[in-house]
């Protein structure tokens, strides 16, 4: 159990950072959250560029959900 | 270390982050 729930938050997420629904996120949407988030943009060009497996400047909604679902289970254990 | 440090630091970005996210959407962490 969790995981369905787990997947739906992570899919939430995704949404809220992209906001044109382009299917990917880029820093630029990740630095938009900064107005909405307790974070600085130093620190969401970090989220950014460790849930960016691949380093090409787009987040897809799979990396984006291996990195949530790394930080849900690292969370619940 | 610095490698090792922005190893920690980016998982700890990443949890304050996401934390952020839930408690944004819930009202609630």
């Amino acid at each position: 159990p969790g995981q369905l729930d787990m997947l739906k938050k992570a899919q939430e997420f995704f949404q809220t950072c992209d906001t044109e629904g382009k299917g990917f996120i880029t820093k630029k949407d990740m630095q938009r959250l900064h107005n909405e988030l307790p974070l600085s943009l130093e620190d969401l060009e970090d989220v950014f560029d460790t849930l960016d497996a691949d380093g090409n400047g787009f987040l897809t909604p799979e990396e984006f959900n291996n990195g949530f679902s790394h930080f849900f289970f690292s969370q619940n254990n | 270390d610095p490698n090792m440090k922005a190893g920690a630091t980016s998982e700890g970005v990443l949890a304050n982050f996401f934390n952020s996210l839930l408690s944004k959407k819930t009202g609630s962490p």
